[in-house]
């Protein structure tokens, strides 16, 4: 296999509107020429040694790049797909050396594992579900949930992996009897899982049991919410929302994120902090992630925007770079790092 | 926030609707 590596990189930070929040670390150029659709970062166990190595998804191929110094990364592994492209990269947390895949066209057809041999030389992949599946999300502790099918034939399903990516055990959640589009953990409560449905409803469930505990509307100034984080502390529960079909012609701007509070036991919820863009600023939620108190989001206008959700208010605005949108961004999960993609597969390592 | 806007709270929430749902 012959080594890809990455060129250094020699941007400055670009015209950040607070440039000293965003320091640009390094740069992926991906060389398939194909569509660069998601990017995550993962340890990885190379030689013995875990490394922070990130995954880079375009149309048919995802590759793992591993850290040569600070600045340039050399390529691994790459997994080849040729009738169904990838849509996202789904990280599975406390597994090593595994990764899932969703693939499809519109909507999510398969789930794949991507690994490798264990002598390292290979790569593999698993196909661990196929169908009309809605949503799926990597949880702690080796699972993995998904939905699949509509109303009253939806199923929702985890599945345990084995330490090693392998044994894979199912267990089956009760359906909403409405399509779940979202997952989210619950941060505090490791048992509960939330869901956002296609009707506006917060659902909750218990994961050791399998029950449905609730089902919340959370109104319906907002159409398609998806839920980033949710926190559970003095028996309400915290939410982070974004707003993908929010218009952007209210007075004060459209929230881009929102904080709500949920009472679970009234199912009662009253909003406590927009997200919205700085004044002369435009765009809606195109796509984000959130991490700790940290929201970033792409808009439709090409910029990516943070907001430390504790302060309230937007801390960095990173425009266009070299006259490309940004499609994608991503807060690394084993470092302080913002990884944020353009479609033509460069991927830009920011240090917030 | 407070229990005007949001009703009664319970910090065993989890355990409770738990009791309550259909198994």
């Amino acid at each position: 296999q012959s080594p890809e590596q990455t060129e250094a990189a020699d941007l400055p930070a670009c015209n950040s509107l607070n440039p000293g929040r965003l320091q640009l670390v390094s740069k992926l150029k991906n060389p398939s020429g194909s569509c660069s659709v998601d990017v995550s970062a993962m340890c990885w166990e190379i030689a013995g040694f875990k490394e922070p190595c990130i995954i880079t998804a375009c149309e048919y191929i995802v590759s793992l790049w591993k850290p040569l110094d600070t600045r340039q990364w050399e390529k691994l592994y790459s997994w080849h797909f040729t009738e169904v492209p990838v849509l996202q990269i789904v990280p599975v947390p406390d597994v090593c050396n595994l990764v899932c895949v969703a693939l499809g066209n519109l909507e999510i057809r398969e789930i794949r594992a991507l690994l490798c041999s264990s002598d390292g030389k290979r790569e593999k992949q698993v196909l661990l579900s196929s169908g009309n599946i809605k949503a799926v999300l990597g949880l702690t502790e080796r699972r993995l949930v998904s939905s699949s099918g509509t109303l009253c034939d939806q199923q929702v399903e985890i599945m345990t992996f084995a330490e090693d990516g392998g044994n894979k055990e199912k267990q089956f959640l009760m359906s909403p009897e409405e399509t779940v589009l979202t997952f989210a953990e619950v941060q505090g409560r490791q048992e509960a899982l939330l869901g956002t449905t296609i009707m506006n409803n917060i659902v909750i469930w218990n994961l050791k049991t399998g029950q449905l505990l609730k089902k919340m509307h959370i109104g319906d100034s907002y159409q398609a919410s998806v839920c980033h984080k949710a926190y559970s502390e003095m028996g309400l529960l915290f939410v982070v929302l974004s707003h993908p079909c929010a218009k952007e012609s209210e007075p004060l701007g459209s929230p881009v994120f929102q904080l709500i509070v949920i009472n679970p036991k009234t199912t009662l919820s009253v909003g406590v902090m927009p997200y919205c863009l700085p004044q002369g600023q435009a765009g809606r939620f195109l796509e984000g992630d959130v991490k700790d108190h940290f929201a970033a989001a792409v808009l439709t206008s090409g910029t990516i925007a943070i907001w430390d959700l504790l302060l309230g208010h937007c801390t960095a605005l990173l425009p266009p770079v070299s006259d490309q949108h940004w499609s994608f961004v991503k807060w690394s999960g084993t470092d302080s790092h913002l990884l944020a993609g353009q479609k033509d597969g460069n991927i830009f390592v920011y240090r917030y | 926030c407070n229990e005007a806007d949001l009703g009664p709270i319970s910090l065993n929430w989890f355990e409770e609707l738990s009791l309550e749902a259909p198994p």
